[in-house]
């Protein structure tokens, strides 16, 4: 998630099991943007990997203002890389068990 | 640090807070 500028990391262990996980999202690198992000820190906010769309989460902080438009695609791809490392981690989890 | 929250019409709420200095990139 380097080559985004934007961190995502969780903000809570991850048990494996809860669907809805919190997550912190902060601005790394904001030159690689391409709109002025505001400069407001980590937002935490929870996540349902199971149901929910990162391009809908992206699209609420660019309604609230912490993000311009021009980067919604960067900030839902920050949060999907996220996403997908960890259904991999539980997947391999998974298997270590069984 | 001081928190900060928002919340989205569609009902997430977000929480602002400063970034640790532990996480920040180094220079």
């Amino acid at each position: 998630a380097e080559e985004t500028g934007l961190r995502v990391e969780l903000a809570e262990e991850d048990d494996g099991k809860k669907n809805s996980i919190a997550m912190r999202l902060w601005v790394e690198d904001p030159k690689k943007l391409k709109g002025k992000p505001k400069d407001n820190g980590a937002i935490e906010f929870s996540f349902d990997i199971n149901k929910e769309n990162p391009d809908d989460v992206a699209q609420e902080m660019i309604d609230s203002g912490f993000f311009q438009e021009c980067d919604s695609k960067t900030v839902a791809k920050s949060i999907r890389d996220r996403v997908a490392l960890i259904k991999w981690r539980r997947e391999r989890c998974q298997q270590v068990n069984v | 640090g001081s928190a900060t929250q928002v919340v989205h019409s569609a009902g997430r709420r977000f929480i602002v807070s400063p970034v640790p200095e532990s996480r920040l990139r180094e220079p």
